[in-house]
């Protein structure tokens, strides 16, 4: 373990906690008897969080982590998993089953078929894969899918007029864990002989890249001091 | 080594 991983996988894990806690909020908001500002805003607009997103890391995590119980790696990264598994599944089952939450969701915005992105993924993971195993072809599943995961969600934000700022946090973090993930690769590779991954290090790459609009309009809002807005 | 290769990052 090493500082940038470690802080990556906090970064994760505070993406996570934002969005818990911004579906925390829309679930309060709407318990009270009057609309305050705040809840009229969170009830009116959309969320903006994107549903497809969501259950693309759930398939993320769920072929990421196969290997929870066979192979034990360490405390921490099995508890780490169990929080990245446990949050993902029950944020897709916020969003959709929940009465208050999934109000705040606009399925005619978040449109993006994600079926087209999980299919490239797994025939890509059969043809390129570090070892032809049922474990390994779903783990290199796993990387690919993870690095466009994130498309639904940028498209809507780019239709979402006004994101709030949970939302475009949540974002950051997202694209920031892995951005500190490179340099973890960075790290391994020269302290760690033999430590070589292409197809992690590629998929996290791409992953990154996708962020990089996001992220320059993201730090022109900082900057500006003026509201998070991605263009169409 | 003979067993797969263990992933130890997330």
């Amino acid at each position: 373990m090493n500082i940038f991983r470690l802080a990556g996988d906090m970064t994760h894990l505070m993406s996570v906690l934002v969005l818990l806690l911004k579906i925390h909020t829309i679930k309060s908001c709407a318990g009270k008897s009057y609309p305050c500002s705040l809840c009229f805003i969170l009830l009116e607009s959309s969320s903006g969080i994107s549903l497809k997103t969501q259950e693309l890391y759930a398939l993320v995590f769920a072929t990421r982590y196969l290997d929870i119980f066979t192979d034990f790696i360490s405390v921490y990264n099995t508890i780490m998993k169990l929080i990245f598994l446990g949050s993902s599944f029950s944020i897709v089952w916020y969003i959709r089953r929940h009465k208050i939450v999934r109000r705040s969701y606009d399925k005619d915005q978040d449109t993006f078929r994600h079926f087209f992105l999980v299919l490239p993924c797994l025939l890509l993971a059969l043809i390129i894969n570090e070892k032809f195993t049922f474990k390994e072809v779903l783990w290199t599943f796993s990387l690919y899918l993870e690095a466009v995961a994130i498309l639904p969600q940028l498209i809507l934000l780019q239709r979402t007029r006004n994101i709030d700022n949970l939302t475009g946090q949540y974002v950051f973090l997202l694209g920031a864990y892995r951005a500190l993930y490179i340099l973890n690769w960075i790290y391994r590779y020269f302290t760690e002989p033999h430590y070589v991954h292409w197809i992690t290090w590629i998929s996290g790459l791409v992953q990154t890249l996708l962020y990089a609009d996001f992220f320059y309009y993201y730090f022109s809002s900082l900057k500006n001091n003026v509201k998070l807005k991605l263009p169409a | 080594p003979l067993t797969a290769e263990v992933h130890d990052e997330l």
